[in-house]
């Protein structure tokens, strides 16, 4: 997908990134794959 | 040690014109069921940017907002706890090799 938007989100001291598009297509590799 | 989810409004708990996104998101296996919520909180926030800045948004927004759900056979929902991973939650109720499908709704 051509817009990705990124997001850290920390709680306890844990941070994670999140990544979302606005569209599945291209995005998910397991659908990719099947 | 990503998780790939499909993020949608209960279809029960959440009427279409509240929240109508399904949204497509991939995280490290380590986050867990309240870092997904505390993420939402704050996409909708910015969304309806109540809270202006993604700084002022950060500070305002809760993981007890949203309630997290995943479907468990047809029609029946399950509560996730809070302090799940989602990899634990992959392997525990998903088990298929396709994006995780979570449900969510205002606590």
């Amino acid at each position: 997908p051509e817009e990705v938007i990124v997001t850290d989100i920390t709680i306890n001291s844990l941070t994670v990134t999140f990544r979302e598009a606005l569209v599945a297509r291209g995005f998910f590799r397991s659908w990719e794959m099947e | 040690s990503e998780i790939e989810l499909i993020f949608c409004p209960h279809p029960l708990l959440v009427s279409s014109q509240q929240y109508s996104q399904t949204r497509y998101v991939k995280t490290t296996a380590k986050a867990t069921v309240d870092h997904l919520s505390k993420y939402l909180a704050l996409r909708v926030a910015l969304e309806e940017g109540s809270s202006g800045t993604p700084e002022g948004a950060l500070r305002h927004v809760s993981e007890k907002q949203f309630t997290i759900y995943i479907s468990t056979a047809a029609g029946q929902f399950t509560t996730l706890n809070g302090s799940l991973t989602l990899e634990l939650v992959n392997q525990k109720f998903w088990k298929l090799c396709k994006p995780l499908e979570l449900f969510y709704a205002p606590t």
